[in-house]
């Protein structure tokens, strides 16, 4: 017997890091 | 100075090999198959996130962990200076190129995610916010 699974769905923007440039001033 | 971003311990699960990764269209894609193209139009369409261009400047091993490196970016059209500390294996997206990481062995032995060396000059794709002031 094979029972649907869920499968998870990820936001494209997971996957790319987040660089904040410095604050300066 | 750089600024530093701690890092998680362990990869997240969206970057195993036939992870399902849904666009800002809606389309859904694997982790593998995702394109340069993918990434440009979904932050066009989207109204907070906007892509960066953040260039490999240098990548050093990390002193607190023998699983981590440190890689600095110069970040956008401003070339600000961010350095981030990351496991060996986390893949980063380069422009034209595809899923890249510091140790492109262990990426695809941990995760499947086919992936090439990270190198000093590659670019990157990032995200900042659109209304960065």
């Amino acid at each position: 017997n094979v029972e649907p699974r869920s499968v998870p769905v990820f936001p494209w923007h997971s996957l790319v890091p987040f660089l904040e440039p410095s604050q300066s001033g | 100075p750089p600024s530093s971003t701690a890092a998680p311990s362990s990869l997240p699960p969206y970057f195993i090999k036939g992870s399902i990764i849904q666009l800002a269209d809606g389309e859904l894609k694997r982790v593998e198959d995702l394109r340069t193209e993918d990434f440009i139009q979904s932050a066009e369409i989207s109204s907070e996130l906007k892509i960066d261009s953040s260039t490999v400047e240098r990548i050093e091993g990390s002193q607190t962990s023998a699983n981590f490196a440190v890689v600095q970016f110069s970040v956008g059209e401003h070339r600000s200076q961010v350095s981030v500390e990351v496991l060996l294996e986390y893949p980063f997206f380069v422009f034209g190129q595809g899923w890249s990481s510091c140790c492109p062995d262990r990426t695809t032995q941990l995760l499947e995610l086919p992936c090439s060396k990270l190198s000093v000059g590659d670019v990157c794709i990032s995200l900042t916010l659109k209304n960065l002031k």
